[in-house]
């Protein structure tokens, strides 16, 4: 059975340089 | 222009086996905001941040939306298209997408509506700040 880990389950939602 | 719609992965079904930050396992419909919170506050590169929703627009396919975020502290601006059954979790609501029923109907995954001004989990990096 696959393990998955905690933080794949949410979106990585980073400010990008140009804002 | 929007990237591409974020695929769906294989954790989002029901049943799934999520390793906590401590090591503890839970299954994915199990998972609690604290258990969010907890493993970010255990991470040293990883930090949760609040994200509100502040837009739902569609996409560019039919089955596609975009969504607009309102991040963390500073209130950042951020848009990402993902397909109306990805999930997200709500802060003390639990998993919520733009369309819950294709979500239970394809995950098997109870889901509340995602709507405008609901605060989601996200994640950013503790070096940005």
């Amino acid at each position: 059975v696959p393990v998955f880990p905690w933080h794949s389950l949410v979106p990585f939602l980073a400010p990008t340089q140009s804002d | 222009s929007p990237p591409s719609p974020v695929a769906l992965p294989p954790f989002f079904m029901r049943g799934s086996i999520i390793q906590l930050a401590d090591g503890e396992l839970k299954r994915v419909e199990d998972l609690k905001t604290e258990d969010f919170i907890q493993s970010a506050e255990i991470s040293s590169e990883l930090k949760i941040d609040s994200s509100t929703v502040e837009r739902i627009d569609s996409g560019q396919s039919p089955n596609a939306v975009v969504i607009q975020f309102s991040v963390g502290e500073l209130k950042a601006q951020v848009c990402v298209e993902v397909l109306v059954e990805y999930p997200f979790f709500v802060f003390g609501q639990g998993w919520s997408s733009c369309c819950p029923d294709r979500t239970t109907q394809l995950f098997e995954l109870s889901c509340a509506k995602l709507c405008v001004g609901d605060v989601c989990v996200s994640l950013t990096l503790r070096s940005l700040r």
